[in-house]
């Protein structure tokens, strides 16, 4: 057989020195490239919310810079009439927008804390926010748990859908909150 | 082994790897809501 | 050298002047109505007389803005960061607009001569104060002030303007041949910030997409090249560093935007990208041989009696940038090749191949890669084209016999192992989609098996075929039905050499693919 790096001994080598050493692995033996932060079965184009070679994920909604009409821009003529952003005056659905836009970002705990201020509470298992309905009371109670009919808010359809639901407090989050610094 | 001259790119980009760019380093400037990165819960959604 | 005395003061002047106009709180006015007046500012201090006075304000400026940045930035702590950013930030922003607006307004309307020697002016001014920085500040160099003059440049001159839309592929032309200068081999400190600017979606969306008849393919196709060959010294170490694993990684993303959006780029330009690409970046190499044209429905490889034969694709020939045919070099080889290929003769021009492919004696980097990948290719081409001229298909009967194979079996025979390794690996770079180059080659590998006079060839063919499969995935169509052939195919007696059988792991790995294959 071929006795140097070129032939099946070679190969062979290689491979049970990568079995060993993990860092050996990612050039011939590669990586698995579904893990890269891309959905490489999406119908569409990838591109326009590309994040970057440095981006586990694409790029967020708002990041996306689309050509629109001039008359749109409007920022330089109104941008010192703005009323400061205050979570608190405005209502659930923008609260929850802004949860759902800027994952990784403080504004993501800023919203949670608004809505955990509503009586909304996250569920760290269903990964939904979930509050009582009105005038609905639990048919079941404990210290652990409680079962009744709850609104679960359903990002993919952007309402609230009440549910049966068997709660375990548990799994709800605590109060979130930033550190002083912020 | 590295030729001189990758030895002294290798170092170049050694180095510039310890300042990489940031995400906001390539987009406009957001004047209300610029981005603030915060190591956010891992339970709540990440994309 | 030798700036006009008071030069630096205007200059400091006008910029100042400038940004606070661009980011004043107060200011009420549009920026085209500031510009105007700013304009005027620039005449009466005598910057627009002459262009060396143009050139020196702009390097000047640079200058300024660069070291305010650098000034900033050696402020900055893990709090204030993104505060010193923003303020990094409005600056630069600033000074892009005033370039921008410069650009669009310089010369008439029509003239869009004027506004793209402007723009190609101050490309090349920030490109050589970033050079000069690069140079003197070595591993202190800090490539936020650039990267951010960069892309919003590129932002503002290709947005929704019909002026800038009028001579959009100039604007895209002056940004790549920027960007080529500045290519990570001549500024890695800058690699970073280059690879993120190449890899922008707006960037690609432009050179790719947007700009019609393909006209931003070789340009993109020039910058890819740039990135593969500053990273094959270092990807050819089997353990890399996490700076150089960071920056492959990055890479292999923008490789999958390319294979999902833009597969055809790929497929035209696959060629130089394999002549750059390390040979032990299989993976990376696969990625790119893997795209296949959107409108093609790939025959499942596992088919049972597949008839490759039959499939229309092959007689269609693939487009392949650049021309390959030139890269055989000197002129004397390819007039001995051209005469040998339509003579069959003198034979010496084969004992002689050797020689002309090898360059030095160093293992490792004995042979002429390039030249190696163009002649394979080219008398593959030269192959298909002859035996078509006779109203014949290649296949195993008319593939053989002919000056052409003369050429390949003299090399399979003739090099030593390493030689034999790069020669076929120049084979399987042609194992691709549905094409007569695929399947020209994939007969030309198995008739190399099929004819070897030792058993040293055939275990070289395994072994280049195997490396490529073992690889997660993608793979290319044209290797998977080569290896599937070549395993099921009794006339090739595959099972019967030693080399299948040298170790449990090697002998696993060919049953586990005999597994799936039948």
């Amino acid at each position: 057989m071929v006795k140097d790096q070129f032939g099946m001994v070679g190969l062979l080598t290689f491979i049970r020195a990568a079995e060993s050493d993990p860092n050996l692995v990612s050039l011939a033996l590669g990586q698995d490239l579904t893990a890269l932060g891309l959905n490489l079965n999406s119908p569409e184009n990838l591109f326009p919310s590309f994040g970057g070679p440095w981006a586990e994920t694409p790029c967020r909604p708002q990041d996306v810079d689309f050509h629109v009409p001039p008359e749109y821009l409007i920022n330089f003529n109104i941008r010192d009439k703005l009323a400061q952003i205050k979570l608190s005056r405005y209502k659930d659905d923008l609260l929850f927008y802004i949860f759902y836009t800027n994952p990784g970002d403080v504004l993501q705990i800023y919203a949670a804390m608004e809505l955990y201020a509503r009586e909304w509470r996250y569920h760290m298992e269903e990964k939904l926010w979930i509050t009582q309905a009105p005038g609905v009371v639990a048919t079941e109670k404990t210290s652990t748990y409680e079962r009744g009919t709850y609104y679960f808010f359903d990002p993919q359809n952007w309402r609230k859908v009440p549910k049966e639901f068997h709660l375990d407090y548990s799994k709800l989050e605590p109060r979130p909150n930033l550190p002083p610094s912020y | 082994p590295l030729q001189k001259e990758h030895q002294m790119q290798f170092q170049m980009m050694e180095a510039a790897y310890y300042h990489m760019p940031v995400p906001s380093d390539s987009e406009k400037i957001r004047p209300y809501l610029p981005r603030n990165p915060f190591a956010t819960p891992s339970y709540y959604i990440q994309t | 050298f030798e700036d006009p005395p008071d030069l630096y003061e205007k200059t400091e002047f006008l910029l100042r002047e400038w940004v606070s106009i661009i980011n004043s709180p107060n200011n009420k006015e549009p920026p085209s109505k500031a510009f105007s007046m700013f304009v005027h500012q620039m005449n009466v201090q005598g910057i627009l007389k002459t262009d060396d006075l143009i050139t020196r304000f702009f390097r000047l400026s640079t200058s300024m803005v660069v070291e305010l940045s650098y000034r900033l930035l050696s402020e900055q702590t893990v709090t204030t960061s993104g505060q010193i950013r923003l303020k990094i930030y409005h600056t630069l922003d600033a000074y892009v607009k005033l370039i921008a607006m410069l650009v669009k307004h310089s010369g008439d309307t029509q003239n869009t001569q004027t506004k793209i020697n402007l723009l190609n002016k101050v490309l090349g001014i920030i490109a050589g104060v970033l050079l000069q920085d690069h140079e003197s500040h070595h591993s202190d160099f800090q490539q936020l002030p650039y990267h951010r003059i960069f892309i919003m440049l590129f932002l503002e001159l290709n947005s929704a303007d019909p002026v800038l839309e009028a001579f959009n592929f100039q604007i895209l032309t002056a940004f790549c041949h920027t960007l080529h200068i500045l290519r990570p081999a001549k500024s890695p400190g800058f690699a970073y910030s280059w690879l993120e600017l190449i890899s922008h979606r707006v960037f690609i969306g432009r050179l790719l997409q947007i700009t019609p008849q393909q006209k931003g393919w070789g340009l993109y196709a020039q910058l890819l090249m740039d990135l593969f060959k500053f990273l094959a010294p270092f990807l050819r170490n089997a353990e890399l560093a996490k700076p150089v694993t960071f920056m492959y990684k990055g890479t292999l993303r923008v490789l999958l935007i390319l294979l999902h959006d833009f597969p055809e780029f790929l497929c035209d330009y696959h060629y130089g990208f394999c002549d750059v690409v390390p040979p032990n970046c299989i993976q990376m190499r696969n990625l790119i041989l893997s795209a296949f044209p959107r409108n093609m429905r790939l025959p499942d490889p596992f088919t049972p009696n597949l008839k490759v034969d039959m499939l229309q694709e092959i007689a269609h020939a693939p487009r392949v940038s650049p021309n390959f045919a030139s890269m055989i070099q000197p002129l004397t080889f390819k007039k001995d090749l051209d005469s040998y290929l339509k003579a069959r003769a003198p034979v010496t021009f084969l004992s002689e191949l050797r020689s002309n492919l090898q360059v030095s004696n160093e293992p490792g980097v004995r042979y002429n890669i390039s030249l190696l990948n163009a002649l394979v290719l080219y008398v593959g081409t030269q192959a298909i084209s002859f035996i078509r001229g006779k109203g014949l298909s290649p296949n195993m009967s008319t593939i053989a016999h002919s000056a052409h194979m003369d050429i390949f079996q003299n090399l399979a025979v003739d090099l030593d192992t390493e030689g034999r390794y790069l020669f076929l690996n120049a084979i399987a770079n042609q194992l691709r989609y549905p094409n007569s180059h695929t399947h020209y080659f994939s007969c030309t590998l198995l008739y190399l098996f099929h004819e070897a006079n030792t058993e040293a060839i055939q275990e070289q063919i395994t072994r280049v075929l195997l490396e490529r499969l073992i690889v997660n995935r993608p793979h290319p169509w044209g290797l998977l039905i080569t290896f599937i052939e070549m395993i099921k195919n009794p006339t090739y007696k595959f099972w019967n050499h030693e080399f299948v059988h040298c170790a449990p792991e090697i002998e696993k790995l060919f049953e586990s693919v005999a597994r799936s294959c039948m």
